[in-house]
């Protein structure tokens, strides 16, 4: 990537992990952030995530994905803790 | 919709909750319109009831806070979480806060007070977030839209999958198909609002709704919204008493009038003005009258109009007097005959009740132009 998309791939990243913590109960294990394997912990939970909120299933930061987390909510989780 | 595991609700059906700080976004009264209005929204499809607590705890406790703020879950400045509530139980449980940091409006700017407490007493009755986009319990913030009856009938097939049913809600046979057999209730049974044999004790008009008063109850109806609140007089007027004779509001002054024997009060939205209960004498009633049947405020006139047996009397509030004696309710609406239950005006017409029967009167054409059921306002 190019420096400026690397910095913003780098912030939507840390958005939704910030966002999976807090409402899906993901527990972040120094998984590198650009090398996601298809059913890394954080792949399945942004799967888990996308189908709670009726969202296309990719497991992948797409746009829809992106601009739904960043919409203000409820700050109660979306799964038990 | 779903539930939270164990699926704690409350075991009771009066709930109480106390607001224990105001946002400064917003006028305190505005606040306290807000979150009651929320809770009469759960109250309108749940045998619940809800009644606002000044001091002592209550089963939820309402306060507006910023970051962290002595529980769980830290807010995080503006945007973002932006409430939460926590599950029915003791402590914290049914406990709603705010995010100070947002900007609360009572509007469809901004994020809306009203719609926020409204999904956060969802979870503080006990549902926990949905899948369904479309529902109030659905965790992402959505434009407020005040046309819209704000739940969804996956909201209310929650609650009601905990609650059962307000045995005075309407529900559109089509939409509740899937709805599971309400629990039994734990009260004895309220006013049917569909009843054939429904009769009232009052009817006035109240801030472009009309209330119609029943025992210790009360509904709200807006003409054009087919949602029906239902409540105890005494969430909103807790000093006063049960089973009102007559009401009447006089809307240039935003003041509504409530007799019950030979008392009567005068109310501004739910706070009851200083000074009341007076005797009715002081309108200028004479002594052998011990209780009015019903009144109303013909706004074209400014004359009020207070109906006792088969006899009415007036009062000019321009020229301030009361006339000198009464005269026959027949004599001047003909078609209305004997004690009348309770009257209003709405629009041009008088709408009189009468037992099982409302009269519509046109007061140009001087005759009865409908007749018409008691629960004809509501969707029946």
């Amino acid at each position: 990537f190019p420096v400026d998309m690397r910095e913003k791939k780098e912030e939507d990243v840390q958005l939704i992990q910030k966002y999976l913590e807090n409402y899906y109960n993901f527990k972040k294990d120094g998984e590198s952030s650009f090398v996601w394997k298809n059913n890394s912990p954080i792949t399945k939970k942004i799967k888990e995530m996308q189908e709670f909120l009726g969202l296309e299933v990719t497991g992948k930061l797409d746009s829809n994905t992106l601009d739904l987390i960043q919409k203000p909510r409820c700050g109660f989780p979306d799964v038990a803790g | 919709f779903s539930t939270f595991a164990g699926e704690p609700k409350w075991a009771k059906q009066v709930l109480t909750y106390r607001i224990l700080n105001y946002t400064p976004d917003l006028h305190p009264a505005d606040v306290d319109a807000a979150i009651k209005k929320a809770f009469n929204v759960w109250s309108s499809v749940t045998p619940l009831k809800f009644v606002k607590k000044d001091r002592d705890h209550a089963d939820i406790m309402i306060s507006f806070a910023v970051k962290g703020h002595n529980d769980f879950i830290p807010f995080d400045g503006p945007g973002g979480s932006i409430a939460h509530a926590y599950a029915p139980g003791k402590g914290f449980g049914g406990d709603a806060h705010f995010d100070e940091d947002e900007t609360w409006t009572k509007s469809t700017e901004g994020t809306n007070l009203f719609y926020v407490a409204l999904h956060e007493f969802g979870h503080s009755l006990g549902l926990f977030h949905s899948k369904d986009p479309e529902a109030l319990m659905y965790p992402v913030y959505r434009k407020f839209d005040p046309s819209v009856f704000p739940l969804h009938q996956d909201d209310t097939n929650g609650i009601q999958h905990l609650y059962g049913r307000s045995p005075n809600t309407y529900n559109d046979p089509r939409e509740s198909a899937e709805i599971k057999e309400p629990a039994e209730p734990k009260e004895p049974a309220l006013p049917d609002i569909c009843s054939p044999d429904l009769t009232f004790d009052a009817v006035t008009t109240f801030r472009g709704e009309i209330m119609f008063f029943k025992d210790k109850h009360f509904w709200r109806k807006h003409p054009s919204v087919r949602a029906v609140d239902f409540n105890l007089i005494s969430a909103f007027w807790p000093r006063l008493p049960s089973g009102v004779d007559a009401a009447y509001e006089v809307p240039e002054k935003d003041e509504t009038v409530l007799f019950k024997g030979n008392e009567f009060w005068v109310v501004r939205g739910d706070t009851i003005l200083p000074g009341y209960p007076q005797k009715i004498y002081v309108l200028g009633f004479s002594k052998d009258v011990t209780k009015i049947d019903a009144a109303f405020y013909n706004r074209n006139k400014g004359k009020i109009y207070y109906f006792i047996a088969d006899k009415f009397w007036s009062y000019n509030k321009r020229s301030q007097s009361m006339d000198r004696k009464p005269r026959q309710i027949r004599d001047a609406f003909p078609g209305i005959n004997g004690k009348i239950d309770a009257v209003f005006q709405h629009k041009n017409f008088f709408y009189f009740f009468h037992g099982r029967k409302q009269l519509e009167f046109d007061p140009g054409k001087k005759r009865v132009t409908r007749v018409l059921k008691t629960n004809f306002w509501f969707p029946c």
